[in-house]
C-alpha cells in the first residue's frame, strides 16, 4: 500500500515503499529536529522566557512548537498558485497533496498562511508575534500561570506597541493578530487529531 | 496515544536544547 508524508516539514511526501514504519518515522524525526531546535533557541531569546520554571518552558515549547512553526514556515504555503513547497525544496500542489491523502488540515493551514502574509509584517513584528504564540498561560500543564500570564501580557503589550507605531493608520492590524491566536489554536488541534493518526497507522 | 508531542520525540528534542543552554549557563 503506497503511503505519503504531506506534512511540508519532510524532505518530499513520497515515502520508500521498502522501509519499515519505524524508519519512516526515524527519517521523519531527522526532517523536523532541526526546526524545533530553533524553535527553541527563538525562545531562549524571548527576554523573560529563561526566568520561567524549566517545567513551564518544556510546556509551553511542547505545546507551542507546532503553532510557531507554522508562522514562522507561512512562507511554504504559496496562495496564489496553491502550492506547498517541502523542505526538501520541491512544490507540490495542494491539488496532488490532497490526492495523497492530506486532510482539511492543509487547507486550513493555507488559508492561514494566505491571511497571515497579507498583513505584511516585518521580521520584528512577526517576532515579537511569534513570541505571544509561544508564551500562552492558558497551555496545559503550566504551573506558575501567574508568571506566564505577566510575561505573555508584556509580550502582547510590546507588540501592540510595535503595530501602532509601524502601522498608525491600521489600527485594525492589532486585532486582526490576536484572532490569529484561536486560529493557530485550531490548526494544532487539527494537527494533533493527524499525528495520533500516524502514529496509531 | 495521548500525548502526540511526546509521541514524535518532540518532548525530548526540546529538554535536550533547553538543557544545552543550562549547561553553557554552569560554565
Amino acid at each position: 500500500r503506497r503511503r505519503h508524508l504531506v506534512c511540508p516539514m519532510n524532505t518530499s511526501p513520497h515515502v520508500d515503499p521498502q522501509k519499515s514504519g519505524h524508519e519512516v518515522w526515524e527519517e521523519f524525526s531527522h526532517s523536523f529536529t532541526p526546526a524545533v531546535r530553533e524553535v527553541v533557541e527563538f525562545a531562549k531569546k524571548i527576554p523573560g522566557f529563561r526566568d520561567l520554571s524549566q517545567p513551564d518552558q518544556v510546556s509551553l515549547l511542547k505545546a507551542g512548537t507546532f503553532e510557531v512553526l507554522v508562522v514562522r514556515f507561512a512562507s511554504l504555503f504559496d496562495m496564489k498558485d496553491r502550492t506547498v513547497t517541502f523542505l526538501g525544496g520541491k512544490k507540490y500542489s495542494v491539488d496532488t497533496l490532497r490526492a495523497m491523502g492530506a486532510s482539511d488540515l492543509l487547507n486550513s493551514m493555507v488559508d492561514f498562511s494566505e491571511k497571515l502574509t497579507n498583513l505584511g509584517l516585518s521580521e520584528e513584528e512577526m517576532s515579537l508575534f511569534t513570541a505571544v504564540v509561544l508564551v500562552s498561560a492558558d497551555r496545559s500543564g503550566i504551573e506558575n500561570v501567574n508568571s506566564v500570564e505577566a510575561l505573555q501580557e508584556t509580550l502582547i503589550r510590546a507588540l501592540r506597541s510595535l503595530i501602532t507605531k509601524n502601522h498608525p493608520n491600521e489600527s485594525a492590524i492589532f486585532t486582526k493578530l490576536l484572532l490569529k491566536l484561536p486560529d493557530l489554536r485550531s490548526l494544532n488541534n487539527m494537527h494533533s487529531e493527524q499525528l495520533l493518526a500516524f502514529k496509531v497507522h | 496515544f495521548g500525548d502526540p508531542a511526546s509521541n514524535l520525540g518532540l518532548e525530548d528534542i526540546i529538554r535536550k536544547a533547553l538543557m544545552g543552554n543550562l549547561e553553557e549557563r554552569q560554565d
